[in-house]
């Protein structure tokens, strides 16, 4: 038997609508350490990889290991039927042909359970190698997200330059170009407040919009993003969920011509 | 801007 039991549905929530633009469907593989998650897109461009640490939820049984594949829209419908306040459990049996969602009201007057159907997946597994990288800066998610919708609207590719001296995110399209420029916060009063940079070379990387605009939708999971980068390999954009685990986003830079 | 690189070419399939 499978149960996973949070006391509070709205990180839940928050995970799914973080993967929803991304990915139609992905396989939860449950063990006992937890559950993961690790999905491309369709047009293998990015890639999810989502960790919920057993110790993280209120209850965890997982009798034996499971891998479910589940319709990430239907997911996120049914987590959009419960209240951020609600109780939620995951459960199913073993070798299952579904997966039940209960979510519990804080009063415990109110009882709902939504039963999804699991799809059979042939998933691709990808093996990502331990990276040393150039630069990682930590950064106020809000701000991160407020950048890319800003320069969205003048290119459909942000370049990122980090050195030393501060992170700088460039666009550039037919009709102007824009650029934004962050140092290394000196004094923050708030840690999450903060921008902080970890360089060991300076690195410049330009990656699509429309992909990083998908991933600052976890941007309500945490008050800081940490973009990991290294010349030529993947973007690594990473949000903590509270206690429980993080959600990594890999995003394939552009390559010039 | 480039060319968008696929995330398949950069980690093995395992």
């Amino acid at each position: 038997m499978f149960e996973a039991r949070l006391a509070q549905s709205a990180i839940l929530k928050k995970v799914l609508e973080a993967v929803k633009d991304l990915l139609t469907e992905a396989t939860f593989e449950c063990s006992d350490s937890g559950i993961q998650v690790q999905a491309m897109d369709n047009a293998h461009v990015s890639l999810v990889s989502l960790n919920l640490r057993s110790d993280g939820f209120d209850k965890y049984r997982c009798d034996r290991n499971l891998s479910m594949g589940m319709n990430i829209g239907t997911m996120t419908k049914i987590l959009r039927c419960a209240s951020s306040e609600d109780t939620v459990t995951l459960r199913a049996w073993d070798n299952p042909d579904n997966i039940i969602f209960i979510f519990e009201s804080q009063n415990k007057e109110k009882l709902s359970e939504y039963e999804m159907k699991l799809i059979n997946m042939d998933q691709e597994h990808l093996g990502i190698p331990e990276t040393v990288y150039s630069c990682v800066v930590k950064m106020p998610s809000q701000e991160f997200a407020r950048i890319c919708k800003d320069l969205s609207q003048f290119g459909e590719a942000i370049t990122i330059a980090c050195s030393k001296e501060g992170i700088k995110f460039t666009a550039a399209g037919d009709y102007g170009n824009a650029n934004i420029k962050l140092a290394q916060t000196a004094e923050a009063d708030k840690e999450e407040e903060a921008v902080i940079i970890d360089m060991q070379e300076p690195v410049k990387l330009t990656f699509a919009c429309r992909y990083l605009n998908s991933f600052v939708k976890a941007t309500p999971l945490c008050a800081q993003v940490k973009l990991s980068m290294s010349g030529d390999v993947p973007l690594v954009c990473e949000y903590q969920i509270g206690d429980i685990g993080h959600i990594r986003y890999y995003l394939a830079p552009k390559i010039d011509d | 801007t480039g060319t968008q690189g696929r995330i398949d070419s950069f980690f093995k399939i395992i």
